[in-house]
């Protein structure tokens, strides 16, 4: 497995915050989760209308998806499992070579 | 040569600077490969200065990709630029023209260790790989490392954060060696680019504060001009503006520096996509992505030559 299979269950999630609490209640969540944020770089840019992608490891994401039902923030599920992700990308690389 | 590389893939470290090697030997007339320091982990920071030789003097764009290891399209394009250049000199009269005017001082892999890891440890890593001696924190944000309002804006004191600003400017050994070789040649670098990914944006100074610049006019006129012919190819939109409205405040990053002192069209692209793979682009979208790219380069390299003071 490539990356010794660290990503596996790890998703990529998008969280769409639309008032000032949920942006509040976001900037908290981060902290305690420590969540990998790919956009925007800093949950400091966070603010009402802001798509934010982060980046969950696999045993945090239940939290994460509580948390959101919780606090009514729109969210979808960009990648739902990195690391297959990763290794169907690599897969296709090899079958293009063998092309 | 150029046909038995494959541009469609993205490369590791090695293998990118043994292509770099590859055409140092081969195309002699056009490209000169060279070292302007070592990175924290000891690599070489190689650039190739790409153009026509010639005795006369002739002015400079500086291209770098890959400032944040984990934005792999980055490289990939800096690949494919040299690529296409090499190829399509003689039968594009533009391409001519930027070659017989111009050198391209490019540099494929700004970030060579953080490149590394992100081969070989950690995909999403984002940073450079210094160590830190009060925290077991490793790396700092080069593109918030440079002397421009340095961490006041956008970036994190705290050598754990993504966005951490070092200890002080210029702290990456990798920074202070673009920032020592801009600095040496900034009267004939009349262009700086920038490549990062995702977000589809061209973004121009300033990031660290709400203003407009001196030059905004032809920087603006070129930049519009380059997001129209990126469109014209696929139809991707990517926004432009700058940084500081179009994306948000953030200081001490390297095209800011790069306008401060004294390199007048200064340019970050935020290339594809904009979150459905996200830093995973996949190997077929590096063509689509790279063709598009290349055609808006070569548009605001041509009108900063015919237009722009």
């Amino acid at each position: 497995h490539l990356y010794n299979n660290r990503y596996a269950g790890d998703k990529v999630i998008r969280l769409l915050p639309k008032t000032e609490g949920q942006v509040h209640a976001l900037k908290k969540m981060y902290h305690q989760l420590q969540v990998d944020l790919w956009q925007p770089s800093s949950i400091s840019y966070v603010s009402e209308g802001t798509a934010v992608d982060v980046h969950i490891l696999q045993n945090a994401s239940q939290a994460l998806l509580a948390f959101l039902h919780e606090a009514n923030i729109q969210y979808t599920i960009l990648i739902k499992d990195l690391q297959k992700t990763l290794e169907k990308e690599s897969s296709l690389r090899t079958q293009r070579n063998r092309r | 040569s150029l046909s038995a590389y494959n541009y469609e893939v993205y490369h590791s470290l090695e293998e990118i600077q043994d292509w770099m090697h590859q055409l140092n030997k081969t195309y002699t007339g056009f490209i000169h490969m060279f070292s302007i320091g070592r990175s924290y982990e000891g690599r070489s920071l190689f650039i190739l200065k790409l153009g026509r030789r010639s005795q006369a003097y002739k002015r400079a764009v500086w291209i770098d990709c890959g400032i944040h290891a984990r934005e792999w399209i980055g490289p990939a394009f800096c690949q494919w630029f040299v690529k296409e250049a090499l190829l399509t000199y003689r039968s594009d009269p533009a391409m001519k023209k930027m070659l017989n005017h111009l050198y391209f001082y490019i540099m494929p892999v700004f970030n060579v260790d953080g490149y590394h890891f992100s081969w070989t440890h950690d995909r999403f890593w984002r940073k450079t790989r210094s160590r830190n001696s009060r925290f077991h924190c490793r790396g700092v944000d080069a593109n918030r490392n440079w002397k421009v309002k340095w961490c006041v804006e956008g970036a994190s004191m705290h050598p754990c954060d993504d966005t951490y600003c070092g200890p002080f400017p210029e702290s990456e050994p990798e920074v202070k060696a673009v920032a020592n070789f801009l600095r040496k040649h900034r009267k004939h670098i009349r262009a700086y680019l920038s490549f990062h990914a995702y977000a589809q944006m061209l973004l121009y100074p300033y990031s660290y504060k709400y203003a407009t610049i001196p030059n905004f006019s032809c920087v603006e006129s070129a930049a519009h001009k380059a997001v129209k012919a990126l469109r014209s190819v696929y139809g991707v939109q990517y926004r432009y503006g700058p940084a500081s409205h179009t994306l948000y405040v953030s200081s001490g990053s390297s095209m800011d520096w790069a306008y401060k002192n004294g390199i007048p069209y200064s340019f970050a692209f935020e290339l594809r996509d904009t979150g459905y793979f996200g830093f995973l682009l996949p190997e077929m979208l590096i063509k689509p992505t790279c063709t598009e790219t290349m055609l808006a380069v070569k548009n605001i390299t041509m009108h900063l030559l015919k237009k722009c003071p």
